[in-house]
């Protein structure tokens, strides 16, 4: 599966 | 007002290749300690940040901070009108929603100027937190366009092994499979093309070939590239842009169903 980005890093 | 002035545009060039295909648009953050731009691929499973420091600039001017969306195929259009020799100039007002681009030739004798509308973008600024990773790989940037190039006629995915004897790309598929490992350079004569790998603990992931592939189009902008890796989260593939600054490109691993 391939996850998104955003799953690892938190909105600013 | 702002105003950034490279002397010489291939650069400038080489970086709007190096972020083109994965990016429609971006928007430049721009303040005196220099150019910023965040941005995620369509998909949202990679993130691009390049930092331009405003020091290495030949004339750097920010008098307040200014967000600058721009649409990135119509910036590469642009500055393909530019020769490599030429000096460029970015210019814009404050508040403005156009940006200017001046080229201007060696012999000061042609200059253009083009103006593009700038975009308001409405985009997610993500927080990458610091992290100490498991491994760092320095490896030669061409050797990894190379590697990724050729796995990537195997599999969508590619496995990266590392250890501290080396460095293993795997891929594999309906057609067969491959399997190129890289030793650490034991004597380093020319730092280019050295493989260094810096661990703590041995890592393996699972990457998306095409994403690899899309990161190595900045493959011009530097001989080296690093990959920092540890388990469970996003790789980071590095490469400098001479003084000037660096591209970092982010891309979240694939993990089992």
């Amino acid at each position: 599966m391939q996850p998104t980005i955003a799953s690892f890093f938190k909105k600013d | 007002m702002f105003e950034a002035r490279l002397m010489n545009a291939t650069i400038l060039k080489k970086i709007l290749d190096a972020v083109k295909d994965l990016l429609n648009e971006g928007t430049f953050d721009c303040s005196d300690s220099g150019i910023q731009l965040q941005a995620m691929d369509n998909s949202h499973v990679s993130l691009v940040s390049l930092t331009l420091r405003s020091d290495s600039f030949d004339k750097f001017r920010c008098d307040r901070n200014l967000s600058m969306g721009m649409n990135l195929g119509t910036m590469a259009k642009i500055l393909k009108c530019a020769n490599n020799d030429d000096t460029v100039t970015i210019k814009a007002q404050d508040n403005a929603d156009t940006v200017t681009f001046m080229f201007e030739s060696q012999n000061h004798e042609k200059v253009s100027d083009y103006e593009m509308k700038l975009m308001n973008l409405d985009q997610e600024h993500l927080g990458i937190p610091d992290t100490d990773y498991s491994c760092v790989v320095r490896m030669p940037s061409m050797e990894f366009a190379r590697i990724c190039r050729d796995l990537a006629q195997f599999s969508e995915s590619m496995v990266i092994c590392c250890t501290k004897e080396g460095v293993k790309f795997s891929a594999s598929g309906d057609l067969g499979s491959a399997n190129v490992k890289l030793a650490q350079t034991s004597n380093v004569d020319k730092e280019e093309e050295a493989v260094i790998i810096e661990m703590q603990e041995p890592v393996t992931l699972t990457f998306a070939c095409r994403y690899l592939n899309a990161f190595t189009k900045a493959t011009p902008l530097c001989n080296q590239v690093q990959l920092s890796m540890s388990a469970d989260v996003p790789l980071v593939v590095e490469y400098r842009i001479s003084d000037l600054g660096h591209i970092r490109y982010y891309l979240a691993p694939k993990i089992e169903e």
